[in-house]
């Protein structure tokens, strides 16, 4: 079971054209195991980005060493999923 | 085994067998309007199905809705089931607009565009991927697997806001319609030939979009299209005060090339529109089940406004 314990939801805000060109550049890196929801297009539209537990903290510095500010809007991932899953079961039987 | 719609719980998420047998017994409650039609199979070699709700007449012109493109947006799904039932109970109880616009009109109505991907996203617990988004066929990177269905269709195939690796999110694909899947849709609606809308819902954030997503120009029908919308956004509205944005996808998501509704815009289906249901916040892709029917419910008053546009304006 993939499990997603620790996984946040990340909401950016970019601000500057080169803010853009940056979340682009993280996009286009497949190997950094992030999940966008949203994708950086302009400065009104915020970017939202799944990040694994692992990748948090390498994620947090680019952000800062970018300056780029964001939020987290969801705290644990799996929470949810398990909580969903629950429900289902429920449902089921 | 009796099977009842009255019995089917709507306030919860299901898997596709639950779903395919909820049709099935829809169907059987209602011979006379609705057929279940098999449209082909997935890459996974599951049946593709639409419901036809139709009171005769041949190749009349016609509304299509799907959800489920995109595998992780439940709720979309979910909501699909729910339209399909009350389509039915409106036609049966004659509530108005349903039996006058299904007087002049099919609806085709697809709630699962994407089986293989919805059959991923409740795999358990060795293979268990609810954040998957898109199909499940063979890339030619063995490591990823699976197309963004909504960037394969053949509108401006391969322009911006599509990936050309196999391991993004919003993989195109190796050439336009490569997918089984949307091969199927497109199949269906250009051999039927007189399709005068086309919706599909999908879920994030509540939008109301219309062509293009490849594009920032405006599409020619952009001011009728806009009017459309933002009175459907109120219609929706009138619920619970759900507010909805509208625009263009390029402009009020991202740029989208090889999107379903430019293909369909282009192809001169002119009320084209996607939807991006409730689904947000705290909430992506995981909107709690207690929301289900209210979601569904709102968004069945904008399709019901657009539907009775539609029917009012021949063209």
């Amino acid at each position: 079971e993939e499990l997603i314990n620790g996984d946040k939801v990340f909401r950016i805000h970019a601000e500057s054209e080169s803010h853009i060109h940056a979340l682009k550049e993280l996009e286009r890196d497949v190997d950094s195991g992030l999940d966008f929801w949203t994708h950086a297009v302009s400065t009104e539209q915020p970017v939202d980005i799944r990040v694994p537990h692992s990748r948090l903290y390498a994620l947090k510095d680019f952000l800062k060493k970018n300056n780029i500010p964001f939020t987290v809007i969801i705290n644990n991932v799996q929470e949810l999923l398990v909580r969903e899953r629950e429900e289902m079961v429920r449902n089921a039987e | 085994v009796e099977r009842q719609t009255k019995s089917f719980n709507f306030a919860a998420y299901h898997d596709l067998e639950t779903i395919y047998n909820f049709m099935d017994t829809l169907v059987a409650s209602h011979s006379n309007l609705i057929s279940k039609v098999n449209i082909g199979s997935t890459y996974e070699d599951r049946p593709m199905y639409v419901l036809k709700f139709s009171t005769g007449g041949e190749k009349r012109p016609a509304i299509w809705i799907d959800a489920g493109m995109h595998a992780r947006e439940w709720i979309s799904h979910a909501t699909a089931v729910w339209l399909a039932d009350r389509i039915a109970t409106d036609f049966k109880e004659n509530r108005a607009p349903v039996p006058s616009i299904l007087s002049k009109m099919d609806i085709y109505l697809m709630i699962v565009a994407n089986p293989d991907g919805y059959v991923f996203t409740h795999r358990s617990p060795n293979e268990f991927y609810r954040l998957w988004r898109k199909n499940r066929s063979a890339t030619s990177n063995p490591k990823c697997n699976g197309v963004d269905l909504n960037r394969n269709w053949d509108a401006e195939f391969s322009g911006p806001g599509a990936s050309d690796d196999p391991c993004a999110e919003h993989y195109r694909g190796p050439f336009a319609q490569s997918e089984i899947e949307v091969q199927n849709i497109a199949d269906l609606i250009m051999n039927h030939g007189n399709f005068k809308s086309f919706m599909t819902l999908h879920s994030y954030k509540q939008l109301l979009m219309y062509p293009y997503g490849y594009s920032g120009n405006d599409a020619p029908d952009r001011t009728e299209l806009h009017d459309v919308a933002t009175q459907a956004s109120r219609a929706l509205n009138s619920w619970h005060g759900t507010i909805y944005k509208v625009g263009s996808i390029f402009h009020i998501i991202e740029p989208a090339s090889g999107a379903s509704v430019d293909w369909a815009y282009q192809r001169g289906i002119k009320y084209s529109f996607a939807f991006e249901l409730r689904d947000t916040g705290e909430y992506g892709f995981l909107l709690p089940a207690d929301q289900i029917v209210s979601t569904a419910r709102e968004t069945w008053y904008a399709l019901r406004y657009i539907m009775q546009y539609v029917c009012d304006h021949p063209y």
